[in-house]
């Protein structure tokens, strides 16, 4: 049973990584449901964020969050910040197409935070960018060009040019 | 901004890049 949860989690990864999106789905929850079985709760958390993953290019956005505050939930029961923070970042991105910016923006800053306890100039600099975006769709413009400039400023840093 | 204008933010764009390849693996 334990070599099934493994296979099905394989299984959907190729799945997605071939575009099957559907297919991924339905491997994914079948892992899902093993690691519930073992109370593997690890693999419960990995479960989860490919789910959220494969739901963002079916396009359900919603049923994305929702899976990636399992994502979330687990992460921080597990206390792995640096997947805490992948969350975050996950959540702040679905919320934004989901132009829930309010949200987006709550969940950019709890991913900054973590990236900057954790000392990853790049992770703070990819929510110093969305925090831009977001800040500028909902017309606040002074906190977008702080963020811009911040985003600029660890682009420099970290010698990405683009 | 429109669904489609969403789907255009440049860093949004960019995280589905990323995220089209990115599985965690068992």
């Amino acid at each position: 049973r334990a070599a099934q949860g493994r296979t099905y989690g394989n299984l959907g990864n190729t799945h997605y990584l071939l575009g099957n999106f559907r297919c991924a789905v339905a491997s994914h929850e079948q892992r899902l449901l093993i690691a519930k079985e073992f109370g593997d709760r690890s693999a419960e958390r990995r479960a989860y964020c490919n789910l959220g993953n494969a739901y963002i290019f079916l396009g359900e956005f919603e049923v994305a969050s929702e899976h990636y505050k399992r994502t979330l939930q687990l992460a921080r029961q597990l206390k792995d910040r640096a997947v805490e923070a992948q969350a975050c970042y996950s959540l702040g991105n679905t919320y934004t197409l989901l132009q829930d910016y309010e949200r987006a923006i709550d969940y950019h800053l709890k991913h900054l935070i973590i990236a900057q306890d954790l000392n990853d100039r790049i992770g703070e600099g990819r929510a110093c960018w969305s925090l831009g975006n977001a800040h500028t769709a909902l017309g606040n413009h002074d906190q977008a060009m702080h963020f811009a400039e911040k985003h600029l400023e660890i682009s420099k840093e970290t010698g990405d040019r683009s | 901004m429109s669904r489609v204008k969403a789907l255009q933010v440049d860093s949004v764009q960019r995280w589905m890049e990323d995220l089209r390849h990115m599985t965690e693996v068992e």
